[in-house]
């Protein structure tokens, strides 16, 4: 009895078993060890602690640590499912699990509900529809009067908000989405098909092969 | 323009992800 810990193998904290992630994700045991490979990479950037930290996420993104994005922050806080401020490995994996193409695309378009609902209200707010709107601007260092963000905002949300209740929940979300696919396109990272081909740097000896699982 | 407001927010460089699987040297 007792845990097996290997000699060799020294995890980071948080680490969960590729067959496990496996199992719950679309990737394979072997792509799972790639992306340990990338995780340890990743999470060992600023502070080597095997935890991926806000600004470790930031300088892989933007190849600078201290840019700010309020995009970029809210993908850190939902992989950061614990919400204890940093993101192991396992949420590394679950979390990139709904980007991989082959992935529910229900599972996608509640990830982009509530990567849009940025004060977890369980709905999208017509005040957060515009604050996002206010930061792609200043992102793109694009100036609109206001009277522009408004009517684009406005637009959106009479096409979206089908029940008029000025905010939309899911099931206004879903229809929407299924309406404007585009909506959901930056949920899926084509790169993360067939990972350890576009990725061979990260491709590790495999202790146990995907065909015997 | 059809483009709607969550058309243009899809477009911010916080959701591309590919940035993680670029070497940081």
């Amino acid at each position: 009895m007792g845990c097996f810990c290997s000699k060799n193998t020294r995890h980071t904290p948080g680490y969960e078993e590729p067959t496990v992630l496996a199992a719950e994700t679309p990737f394979t045991v072997s792509e799972v060890e790639a992306l340990y490979e990338l995780f340890k990479k990743l999470s060992s950037s600023i502070i080597d602690d095997g935890l991926i930290h806000k600004e470790e996420l930031q300088l892989a993104l933007f190849k600078n640590r201290n840019k700010r994005n309020l995009f970029a922050d809210r993908i850190f806080d939902l992989f950061d499912m614990k919400c204890n401020g940093v993101i192991e490995f396992g949420e590394f994996v679950r979390s990139l699990g709904v980007f991989h193409p082959n992935a529910p695309v229900a599972d996608k378009i509640a990830f982009a509900f509530r990567l849009y609902d940025l004060r977890h209200t369980g709905y999208i707010e017509r005040e957060e529809l515009k604050e996002m709107v206010l930061a792609i601007l200043h992102e793109s260092e694009l100036i609109l009067s206001d009277d522009i963000v408004e009517i684009i905002v406005d637009k959106t949300f009479n096409e979206a908000d089908t029940k008029g209740d000025g905010r939309i929940d899911q099931e206004e979300w879903k229809e929407f989405v299924s309406k404007n696919p585009s909506l959901i396109k930056n949920m899926t990272l084509p790169y993360l098909k067939d990972i350890t081909i576009a990725f061979p740097s990260f491709v590790v000896s495999s202790e146990v092969e995907d065909s015997e699982m | 323009t059809n483009l709607n407001a969550f058309d243009i927010i899809s477009l911010s460089s916080g959701f591309d992800l590919s940035g993680l699987f670029v070497e940081n040297d």
